[in-house]
């Protein structure tokens, strides 16, 4: 189960909070997924006390709503990222990016069918590079708004990004897996490398569009299955 | 047979982070303690958060779960929010251990009971420690609820309720008090997932203010969140 709660100091309007919220939930808490399966009791609060001073945030003030919904928005993100790494039996933090849609939803669609195909999950664990298994679960999707076009989609792995927007100076170069529906050349070495780092990031350029979307998970391991199969009701 | 072997998980102590007092909002009173949900005696298992601002100064909002079988506190909380339009919202009351999810009708009552409970000692609370009551809002279901662990099985609710009634001996809103409500969330989390920050905002008089935002999270497996602002209308209570 998912749970959060946010607290703030702000003084905003109720109508403005949960829009925040709603924009906020889109992009952390409703884009991860550690295993696949949706709780009974998945509830994030936030609560504003309105303590800090009296000057109320409303959506008609349209900067400083925009200002705060991004900064929830941002804990938000930090707080769902926390729950991935701690997935059960967890060995790997795994970004998916989604890039080249038509509509945003078409990304977040793609994004978390890759994030909760078991056997992606378990190439994951193993440190396989295996876009092939990436290439069948988003190719099974039936309900996106334009049809998938295999000779316009790139795969490549890529080293998790610091939270400054650039990858550790020691760390691996991208890996182009596949490009415009073309297998490029792999080195295992290199993939090899790469995979074994505890943070990585899988990157779809879907080449119909220019909406993108992202999604966290993490790999499916031996201890995933020891503690459920352990955990009695 | 297998190619490799089994791995131990990465190291998680990094992701504890120690945050000043500062961090954290202000207007807010916590506690989180042990009251024999779960099994470890030193595992907190209950938690409050609370406003001490005036009624209409504070604003709540919230998302659920989709699932059908949306547990009582979810739907509890819904209405609570609903009937409340989002303002005056006290606070949360929350447990860990017991999910109260498929309780059918006592499951619904155990939530309106925390809720009632928890709005009873925090309205009290607050006019105690503010110089001014609480707007002169004594409604006891200002209250929200979660509960997460196992499903299917009842509340100990006489354990949480006398719980709920000691908990403001120990208010407080150090970053202690934060951290021991972190922990109330936690099933098989490994560690607790708590985070604080300060922001700006310009607001349209050009004045630029510093604002503060603290959160915690819970949750290891059962992940796959796709969360709206309302309950489903079936409930599983029908199934």
């Amino acid at each position: 189960t998912l749970l959060s709660a946010i607290m703030t100091d702000v003084h905003v309007a109720p109508k403005a909070l949960q829009s925040a919220l709603n924009y906020a939930c889109a992009r952390s808490f409703n884009a991860i997924s550690v295993d696949g399966d949706m709780s009974t009791n998945d509830t994030v609060v936030v609560l504003a006390s309105g303590a800090a001073d009296a000057l109320e945030i409303d959506e008609k003030d349209n900067e400083s709503f925009i200002q705060f919904r991004d900064a929830l928005t941002d804990v938000a993100k930090e707080l769902a990222q926390l729950v991935v790494r701690d997935g059960e039996g967890a060995t790997k933090f795994v970004t998916v990016t989604v890039k080249g849609t038509k509509t945003y939803d078409d990304a977040h669609t793609i994004a978390s069918r890759i994030s909760t195909s078991a056997l992606v999950k378990t190439a994951l664990y193993g440190e396989d590079a295996n876009w092939g298994r990436i290439l069948a679960s988003l190719g099974s999707l039936q309900e996106l708004s334009a049809p998938i076009d295999p000779s316009r989609v790139s795969v490549s792995f890529i080293p998790a990004q610091q939270q400054n927007g650039t990858a550790p100076s020691d760390s691996p170069k991208p890996l182009l897996l596949l490009h415009n529906g073309e297998p490029q050349p792999l080195d295992e070495a290199h993939a090899s490398s790469l995979l074994s780092q505890t943070d990585i990031e899988i990157l779809l350029d879907i080449g119909l569009g220019e909406e993108s979307a992202q999604y966290w998970t993490c790999d499916f391991s031996y201890e995933y299955v020891r503690i459920n199969g352990d955990y009695r009701s | 047979n297998l190619t490799f072997e089994m791995r131990p998980p990465p190291p998680k102590a990094h992701l504890h982070k120690t945050l000043p007092d500062s961090a954290f909002p202000k207007g807010f009173l916590l506690s989180g303690t042990h009251v024999g949900i779960k099994k470890s005696k030193s595992a907190e298992d209950l938690g409050l958060i609370l406003t001490t601002s005036p009624a209409e100064r504070t604003s709540a909002a919230a998302v659920f779960t989709q699932n059908s079988f949306a547990a009582a506190p979810v739907r509890v909380s819904a209405n609570v929010l609903a009937a409340r339009s989002g303002r005056g919202v006290r606070g949360v009351v929350v447990n860990s251990g017991c999910a109260n999810a498929v309780t059918g009708q006592k499951g619904e009552e155990d939530a309106w009971a925390m809720v009632r409970a928890a709005g009873e000692v925090g309205n009290a609370a607050v006019a105690s420690t503010t110089s001014s009551s609480p707007a002169g809002d004594n409604d006891e279901a200002n209250m929200l609820v979660m509960s997460t662990g196992v499903i299917g099985v009842r509340l100990p609710i006489d354990k949480i309720l006398s719980g709920i009634q000691a908990l403001p001996s120990s208010l407080g809103s150090s970053p202690a008090h934060w951290d021991s409500v972190a922990r109330a969330f936690l099933t098989t989390d490994t560690f607790p997932k708590l985070r604080a920050r300060t922001f700006a905002v310009t607001h349209a008089d050009g004045t630029q203010r510093e604002y503060r935002l603290a959160g915690m999270s819970k949750g290891a497996g059962m992940i796959h969140p796709r969360m709206g602002a309302s309950v489903p209308t079936a409930t599983g209570l029908h199934a």
